[in-house]
């Protein structure tokens, strides 16, 4: 989770660092998590010593604050634009005074890291504290915790509590660093509105083997809970602001309409290609007899399995996978064409009325690189593609490995009611594709619209959305502008499998505050926070795709919400000072990026190498 | 540091960074045959000035044993440090040294490099990147470079050792890039497919100051795919 480390983990307790205590505290409400990780070291040494803290957070979090306490002065991170803290950074720089503290870190995580110079026989304590709002996949939601200590440590715990108004149905704890002796240490509980989970591990129940001097405490830490849904949404309102959860059960599944279109250009050949066909067989599995498919092709060239979507019958099922397990490597990488080709199939069978009427159509494209072959210009080709599926389907983009254009892939998804997604090219990525696929496999409703009193509230998120897809939550917050406003009605318009479907909510404050009476682990603001968290990641995605004025104002709005509310997001940073011997020193916490936009394209070239004389060497520059 | 990777049967080069944390010491080349093993260890900045990147590190300490002569030498950007058995010498950069022994030639060239040969073995050049002492950020530092790689047997291994057989790749599918003047490609080696960039790399072999740029296919992700195993595997204990 949070560790103070050494410089090698070997050695432990060498250089004189003591971390005597650790702890993890987690506050959920309604979803949204408050966590602060505290970590506390002293100097055994008789000189001074660099003390490090190194947290893992997930990506999705944003960090709100950081302090840093020695001997009893306490140093705490100040949120400012990414601008004016670069200009006060790039003065420390000139000084060599800095450090960057957050850096892409796994899959999941971003990592945090500072380190201070202590005095012997100082003491130090650090503070992180991040917020994050805990999605629902796969029917349940997942605190997600990186614990890697690096040494033994007197006291180490993990605390979480959580507050679900709604009623908790199951909560579990699990971690990868697990043994059967630690097993029993995770207690786990939960009645009603309130779970608990602590693991609180002694000295020796840390050590990898028994006298060892390391620890065994080394992996991911994983809560996952779900709540009772007795109605298919739940509405809270708090201090002004409220927040809608919908996630009905018990509807019946509509029949899917899916295009995949498979990037088979020679960078995918081999490995990747292999766990493509792996992925794409097993889905075929799970495809159900009233679903619709397609696979389009490009490398060279754009191919299609078969010239219109077909039903998912027991025969076609055969074919499809003895097509699949013939599919061979083509190539450059046309993506413009094959999208094109997939989005048209998808146009004509809607417009000839060959799919059923109540059913929901996507598209899933994978690709591991750039447009080589046909439009190359990624702006012509999020355009043309946006003006091809004109809102009807999400458009979903798998993006295998980190040589490709990222960012456009975000952007295109995002223009199309979808999401864009990495896949990890690791032993697993044909698990990480079924995976997606699963999130959306079962389509229960399609053009969700969740409305409520225009008069009386403002500044709601978004609330229309393509699809809602089992397992999922669908989360809308907002502001009450209404001040005399005692209960808030939330009707939600659906198209269902059979007929259209409308819900209807209906909360009031009083309510709200009666189920919140009494519970120490509300922190205070959070409907607010939340409703705040919320919206700046919306207005950030609606930025990526944005341009001009447009995007200005996107970035405004997003900003002073940052600013507001303290979170560390792509337009902010974090300044940290900190003393080193006896100056000031800044260090300068900003969220990593998952994407840089990229350039525009060129055309390709290079040069041959200066041949006279070159060694085989490594240097630096 | 940066990797160069010379490949004469394509008059090309490829070049790899290595990501790695100050302290980690790297094995650059192996060869059991001769018993000639070269390890470098990681150096950070003075500060790790940018978090949000991966952190820059040189190779700040090498260590060249020979165990058929019993000899090691330990080059810092302080000071070099012979041993030979039981005997020890150390000079400074700022020595200007022509040192012959049975089977070693050692040469320090002030304040630049040093060149060293063993027995029949290949000659490696070191060279000593000075920054400005207060530079705020920056440390000195040290490149190595082989030349006569082919006097080191085929069983020669570690990160560079490695490309001292023939090696051979193909380049396919050159495409636009990130940075307009780095175009990417797909490339074929070692029966992996790796998209790789068109960038340059800094020989400071002719000009230490200055360097001279080196084209290259850059493979990313710590040259994943181009070396054997992962850069993890050369990762080893000490320096000797």
């Amino acid at each position: 989770i949070r560790n103070i480390k050494k410089r090698n983990a070997a050695d432990a307790n060498s250089d004189g660092i003591d971390i005597y205590s650790m702890k993890v505290d987690c506050k959920v409400t309604s979803r949204f998590s408050h966590n602060v990780i505290m970590s506390r070291a002293v100097n055994r040494a008789n000189v001074s010593k660099e003390a490090f803290f190194d947290v893992e957070l997930p990506k999705t979090a944003f960090i709100t604050n950081f302090t840093m306490t020695i001997d009893g002065v306490t140093y705490s991170g100040t949120i400012k634009e990414k601008e004016a803290a670069q200009q006060q950074y790039q003065q420390a720089v000139a000084k060599g005074q800095t450090a960057g503290l957050v850096k892409a870190s796994g899959r999941k995580t971003e990592k945090f890291s500072v380190s201070v110079n202590i005095a012997a026989a100082s003491k130090v304590t650090f503070e992180l504290t991040y917020e994050e709002l805990l999605k629902r996949r796969f029917g349940k939601y997942e605190l997600f915790l990186k614990v890697n200590p690096k040494q033994l440590v007197n006291h180490f715990e993990i605390d979480a509590n959580i507050f679900e108004p709604q009623g908790i149905s199951y909560l579990e704890a699990e971690g990868s660093f697990i043994t059967n002796d630690l097993l029993p240490l995770i207690h786990k509980s939960f009645s009603g509105k309130k779970g608990h989970v602590s693991f609180k591990p002694t000295i020796d129940q840390q050590r990898s083997c028994q006298n060892c001097p390391t620890t065994q405490l080394n992996g991911d830490f994983l809560i996952t809970y779900d709540v009772n849904r007795e109605s298919p949404g739940d509405l809270q309102i708090v201090n002004g602001y409220f927040v809608h959860f919908f996630a009905p059960k018990n509807i019946s599944r509509l029949s899917k309409n899916i295009i995949f279109i498979i990037d088979v250009s020679i960078s995918m050949s081999g490995r990747k290609l292999q766990q493509t066909k792996d992925a794409l067989l097993k889905i075929l599995e799970d495809i159900k007899e009233d679903d619709y498919l397609n696979f389009v092709l490009f490398g060279d060239e754009v191919h299609k399995w078969k010239d219109t979507l077909i039903k998912a019958t027991p025969e076609n099922l055969d074919e499809a996978r003895r097509y699949v397990q013939n599919i061979g490597i083509a190539g450059w990488t046309n993506l413009h064409g094959g999208l094109l080709t997939g989005i048209e199939m998808l146009n004509e069978a809607h417009k000839n009325g060959s799919l059923p009427e109540r059913s929901a159509s996507l598209i899933i494209m994978l690709t591991d690189g750039r447009p080589t072959k046909g439009e190359r210009n990624t702006q012509i080709i999020i355009s043309d593609v946006k003006n091809a599926i004109q809102g009807k389907y999400p458009l979903y983009n798998l993006g295998f490995g980190y040589d490709l254009d990222y960012a456009s892939l975000e952007r295109m998804a995002a223009d199309n009611n979808g999401l864009a997604r990495r896949i990890y090219e690791d032993s697993d990525s044909a698990l990480q594709l079924q995976g997606f696929y699963d999130e959306v496999a079962n389509p229960l409703l399609t053009e969700v619209e969740l409305k409520y009193p225009e008069n009386a509230i403002s500044d709601l998120t978004q609330n229309h959305f393509k699809h809602y897809y089992d397992g999922s939550e669908l989360v809308v917050a907002g502001r009450i502008t209404d001040n005399d406003l005692n209960s808030i009605i939330a009707e939600v318009k659906a198209h269902g499998a059979e007929d259209n479907m409308t819900f209807t909510e209906q909360a009031d404050v009083e309510g709200t505050a009666k189920g919140f009476e009494d519970q120490q682990y509300i922190f205070g603001d959070y409907i607010e926070r939340l409703w705040a968290y919320l919206t700046i990641q919306q207005l950030l995605e609606k930025r990526n795709a944005a341009k001009g004025d447009e995007k200005a104002n996107l970035t405004a709005q997003a900003l002073e919400l940052s600013l507001k509310y303290k979170f560390v997001t792509p337009l902010t940073s974090m300044i940290v000072t900190k003393p080193e011997d006896n100056e000031d020193k800044a260090a300068l916490a900003d969220k990593p990026l998952e994407a840089e936009a990229s350039a525009s394209p060129v055309v390709p070239s290079y040069s041959s190498p200066a041949t006279s004389h070159m060694y085989t060497s490594v240097d630096g520059d | 540091p940066h990797f160069i990777i010379d490949v004469p049967l394509k008059e090309d080069a490829l070049c790899f960074n290595i990501n790695e944390d100050p302290g980690v010491v790297l094995n650059l080349i192996r060869d059991p045959s001769t018993g000639i093993t070269v390890n470098g260890q990681l150096v950070g900045d003075k500060q790790s000035s940018n978090d949000a990147g991966p952190h820059n590190t040189y190779i700040g300490r090498l260590g060249i044993l020979n165990t058929q002569l019993n000899m090691k030498l330990e080059i810092t950007p302080e000071k070099i440090t012979l041993q030979n058995g039981t005997k020890q010498m150390s000079f400074t950069w700022l020595d200007e040294v022509t040192l012959r022994h049975p089977g070693l030639t050692l040469k320090i060239i002030r304040k630049k490099s040093l060149e060293v040969s063993m027995g029949d073995g290949a000659t490696f050049v070191v060279v000593l990147h000075q920054v400005w002492r207060k530079h705020a950020t920056h440390g000195d530092f040290l490149g190595f470079y082989t030349i006569d790689s082919h006097k080191l047997s085929e069983y020669t291994h570690g990160l560079l050792g490695q490309f001292f057989h023939p090696i051979d790749f193909s380049i396919l599918e050159v495409h636009p890039g990130s940075d307009p003047k780095k175009p990417d490609a797909t490339m074929i080696v070692k029966n992996n497919q790796l998209t790789v960039t068109r960038g340059w790399q800094k020989d400071y072999t002719e000009d230490s100051k200055h360097g001279t740029n080196v084209p290259c296919w850059f493979i990313h992700n710590n040259g994943e795919g181009l070396i054997d195993g992962a850069y993890t595997d050369y990762v080893v204990s000490s320096l000797f």
